[in-house]
């Protein structure tokens, strides 16, 4: 469902260029759950920016579900991003004058769902990451552990295809890191294809296959038994 | 140094009241190093907070260093804070449109050094933490290890006598928090008071004491080998 052919990404800063991403080349099967792993700033997040077509490549292809990402309109990916793609980012992305609550509802609002399915929908979700007592406070209200729990709810609400879930737990203490990992692996039960980037192997270690990253090469790709 | 004594902090929400710390008490004696573990919500970034002088407990007492701090002014506790604590907040807390150098400068800054010797301190604590190639990108140019580790240099330029860090390896790879946590080491063997929090085992051992926090109450104070 994700072909990434040879793709590179840099960042010109002035007279500077910042090459990300130098050639990497992907291909996950629907379904599959892959853990991303790499030193801190070898390209991890720009890969997974790339994935969830929230930008493009400097050079290279990606073809998402069998169609050339780099031939949609603006308005169509969007429409591939909010339908198909549930994104966790590393800095989580919320809202802040807007509660955990609204938070979540946010992309059903996009699909189109109406008000009171929304809000039963998006409940549910935050009661899963136990949060169900804090539907009404906003980010900052919220432990960073709490807020990264609403950026998964979030990603989680709409039923996508395909997650995308960049450093889930690094504000989680193992226990609740357990239980958002258990979900995870419901989902690829369901047939949901997971992507994950965390530096933690115990993380790591709930994905069939784990793909290392270093200077934007992709240096180790192995698949074992998922725990 | 850091003498706590039946400390809780309330949040009043409308009609809602979270009590976030229940009755802590710690007395951290200086040059100890202590890491602070609990689950998400349990109360750790409140108690740093306290410890830091950001906020005010609803009752008990908090001395630092031998003075009462709830009889410190505005400009006073300011002062503590910039000349004494040196801060790794949990979401960085960087100025946005800022480079990592000017970011970390800022302490020197408030506390009056000159602009050559701000400069050169601000370099090598960023080359300290790997980043003396990122010195003029601002935070969204950088990855969120980098801005962690951007956090870590400002909290360290003003060699502060005490140190908290608040989940300092989150988004950090295991070599990369190996050298953190090194560093770390390094300030405890010049006599830094070292107070951190973290959700992950193989770091809180590097403290020579761990404390955990559950539903805003010690659950547990034991000392060991450091690492
Ligand atoms: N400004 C606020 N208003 C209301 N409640 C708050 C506020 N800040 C924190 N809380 C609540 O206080 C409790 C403790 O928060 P705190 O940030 O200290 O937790 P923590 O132990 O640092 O968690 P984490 O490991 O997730 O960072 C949480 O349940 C949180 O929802
Ligand atoms: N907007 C940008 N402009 C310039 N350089 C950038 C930008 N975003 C990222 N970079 C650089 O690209 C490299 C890869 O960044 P990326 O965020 O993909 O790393 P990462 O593997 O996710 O790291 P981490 O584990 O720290 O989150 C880093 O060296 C970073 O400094
Ligand atoms: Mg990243
Ligand atoms: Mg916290």
């Amino acid at each position: 469902v994700i072909e990434i052919e040879d793709v590179t990404r840099v960042y010109h800063l002035g007279d500077v260029d910042v090459h990300a991403l130098r050639g990497v080349s992907l291909r996950v099967e629907r379904g599959e759950s892959i853990a991303i792993m790499g030193a801190s700033g070898s390209g991890k997040s720009t890969l997974m920016n790339l994935i969830g077509c929230l930008d493009r490549p400097t050079s290279g292809t990606y073809r998402l579900a069998g169609k050339d990402v780099s031939r949609l309109s603006a308005s169509e990916l969007a429409r591939v991003r909010g339908e198909r793609i549930g994104f966790v980012f590393q800095n989580f992305n919320l809202l802040a004058r807007t509660s955990a609550v609204e938070n979540v509802e946010l992309p059903l609002l996009y699909a189109g769902v109406g008000g009171h399915e929304r809000r039963t929908r998006a409940i549910a979700a935050l009661e899963q990451v136990g949060l169900g007592s804090r539907l009404d406070h906003t980010p900052n209200q919220l432990s960073g552990g709490q807020q990264q729990r609403v950026a998964i709810a979030r990603a989680l609400v709409s039923q996508p295809e395909i997650v995308l879930a960049d450093e889930p737990t690094g504000n989680l203490d193992s226990r609740t890191s357990v239980e958002v990992m258990a979900m995870m692996q419901a989902l690829v039960a369901k047939g949901i294809t997971v992507v994950l980037v965390t530096h933690e192997p115990d993380i790591a270690q709930y994905a069939a296959r784990v793909l290392t990253l270093k200077d934007g090469k992709v240096v180790s790709d192995t698949r074992h038994e998922p725990v």
